[in-house]
């Protein structure tokens, strides 16, 4: 599935 | 964070220096077209509405910080700064930018991970980085002249996505990362439209000449 969590990047 | 992500950091941000040195040293933003910075504008703008929701990192809030800074930054030199204004190529950024805004705006309503404001708006700034390089591509193709530090900001610009790209590949294979299609197709898109760029900027400095983009 698409991850959720990596909202890390720029 | 991998080296691929720390580099597409960094060559992002010295794509911005180099627009700087152009804007402020130069006093000049001939030949950088207006519409592509009123986009990346609004790219941060809704990417970055995490700011108040979440905190990841002190390096993370900082880079957000100076590319929403900057990048209004850039607009207001080019729109009000008395010397930088009258540099701005104004007749030949012809590109129908909010053409790409409504394009982006239907796509993330149409495809996005979940239905809520804050996912939305990211997802639409995504489609909308991809695209926001075509005004400048056209006004390049449109200059007869292209110095050098415009040639060089639009080459670190598609690097930093290039190297982004490398990045979701380490993070794919060696940090357990799940599939993320968006950003990935986006950012490959994005990637794409500078094939063509990048074919003549490395072909001018092989041979050491001028560059210049075929009409």
């Amino acid at each position: 599935g698409e991850d959720a969590a990596s909202k890390d990047e720029l | 964070m991998n080296l691929f992500r720390l580099l597409g950091d960094m060559t992002h941000l010295l794509s911005i220096v180099v627009l700087l040195l152009k804007i402020r040293t130069v006093k000049s933003c001939a030949g950088i077209s207006l519409k592509t910075q009123e986009l990346y504008v609004i790219v941060f703008l809704t990417r970055y509405l995490d700011l108040f929701t979440k905190y990841y990192s002190v390096y993370n809030t900082a880079m957000k910080l100076v590319f929403l800074g900057t990048s209004i930054g850039i607009v207001w030199y080019m729109r009000y700064h008395k010397v930088v204004k009258q540099t701005y190529s104004k007749d030949e950024d012809t590109f129908k930018h909010y053409f790409l805004i409504l394009l982006s705006i239907i796509l993330a309503l149409l495809i996005h991970r979940a239905f809520d404001v804050i996912e939305v708006l990211w997802t639409f700034s995504l489609y909308l980085e991809a695209v926001a390089i075509l005004p400048q591509l056209v006004l390049l193709q449109k200059s007869r002249n292209i110095d050098t530090l415009t040639g060089d900001y639009v080459f670190l610009l598609g690097a930093y996505r290039a190297l982004y790209i490398l990045n979701w590949v380490y993070r794919f294979l060696m940090e357990n990362h799940k599939f993320r299609w968006i950003p990935w197709i986006s950012g490959l898109v994005q990637t794409a439209l500078y094939a063509d760029f990048f074919y003549y900027y490395i072909k001018s400095w092989k041979n050491r000449e001028k560059l210049k983009l075929p009409a």
